[in-house]
C-alpha cells in the first residue's frame, strides 16, 4: 500500500462516512 | 524468472484464490457474534441482500459475456461474496479496536453500506479475471471487456461516491491485495472522484449543501477564479 494515497483523516474510519455513532 | 503482463495477472488471481480458497461463502462465527451484538441483528436482511444481488450479477454477468458462461458468472460472484465476509470482518475488528464498542446495529443495518462493500469485492474479482484476460489473449478477444469499471455499480444501481467511501477501508482491511488491485482500485477512485460522483443524481450535492449549512455559509455559486 506504500503508493497508495489514504484520505481518511487521523482516527477517522468508515462508520463515521456511513453516518454512524 | 522476467516478470511479464501474463504472469503478474496470473500471480494476481493466484493470490486472489489462495486467500479465498479457505474463505467460507457465509458469514464465520466471529461476523455472526458481530452480527448477535446488534440492537438489530442484521443477518438476515444481509443473507437475503447477498441471494438478491447474486440473481442481479448473474443475470448481467451473462448478458454482458454471453449465456455460455453463465457458470464463470457463478463463480465470480462466489469469491466476491467470500472477499465480502472477510473484509467486512476486517472492518469491524479495526472499528471495534477504533472506536471501543462492540454494537454495530448501525453501520450493518445500513444497506448502502453493504452494497457499496460487496460491490467492491467484486470489483476486485472481476478485475483480476478481466486484467489475466487482457494479458493472455488481447483485447480482441476480451469477454471481460464490457465488466470493467462502473459496470460494477451501473448493474447493482449504485452511487458511486458511495461506493468511493469504502474503497480506502477495504484497501487498508484486506492486506493480501495485490499492488495491481491497489492500483486498480486507486484508479476506480479517480474515476469516481473526477467524473462519476458528479452527476446530477450523486449523494455528494447533498453532502456539500449540508456542510455549507453547517458552516454557516449560504449556497451561493463558487466565483470564476476557483
Amino acid at each position: 500500500t506504500q503508493d497508495y494515497h489514504f484520505g481518511l483523516e487521523e482516527g477517522e474510519g468508515i462508520s463515521e462516512l456511513f453516518d454512524c455513532d | 524468472l522476467p516478470q511479464t503482463p501474463v504472469r503478474t495477472a496470473m500471480n494476481t488471481i493466484q493470490q486472489l484464490v489462495m486467500i479465498l480458497n479457505s474463505a467460507s461463502d457465509k458469514p464465520s462465527d466471529n461476523l455472526i457474534s458481530y452480527f448477535n451484538n446488534c440492537t438489530v441483528n442484521p443477518t438476515h436482511d444481509i443473507v437475503e441482500r447477498v441471494e438478491n444481488l447474486g440473481r442481479i450479477f448473474k443475470e448481467k454477468f451473462a448478458e454482458a459475456v454471453g449465456q455460455r458462461c453463465a457458470e464463470i458468472g457463478s463463480q465470480r460472484y462466489r469469491l466476491g461474496v467470500r472477499l465480502y465476509y472477510r473484509v467486512m470482518e476486517s472492518i469491524l475488528k479495526s472499528e471495534e479496536k477504533r472506536l471501543s464498542i462492540h454494537n454495530f446495529s448501525k453501520l450493518l443495518n445500513n444497506n448502502t453500506f453493504h452494497a457499496s462493500l460487496l460491490a467492491c469485492a467484486l470489483e476486485v474479482v472481476v478485475a483480476t479475471y478481466g486484467t489475466s484476460t487482457n494479458a493472455s489473449q488481447g483485447d480482441a478477444m476480451n469477454m471481460e471487456t464490457n465488466l470493467s469499471f462502473p459496470w460494477i455499480i451501473n448493474i447493482l444501481d449504485l452511487k458511486a461516491f458511495d461506493l468511493y467511501k469504502v474503497i480506502e477501508s477495504f484497501i487498508k482491511a484486506e492486506p493480501s491485495l495485490t499492488r495491481e488491485m491497489i492500483k486498480h482500485l486507486e484508479c476506480c477512485e479517480h474515476q469516481i472522484m473526477e467524473s462519476l460522483a458528479w452527476q446530477s443524481d450523486s449523494p455528494l450535492f447533498e453532502l456539500i449543501k449540508q456542510s455549507k449549512e453547517r458552516d454557516g455559509q449560504p449556497d451561493e455559486p463558487e466565483p470564476p477564479s476557483y
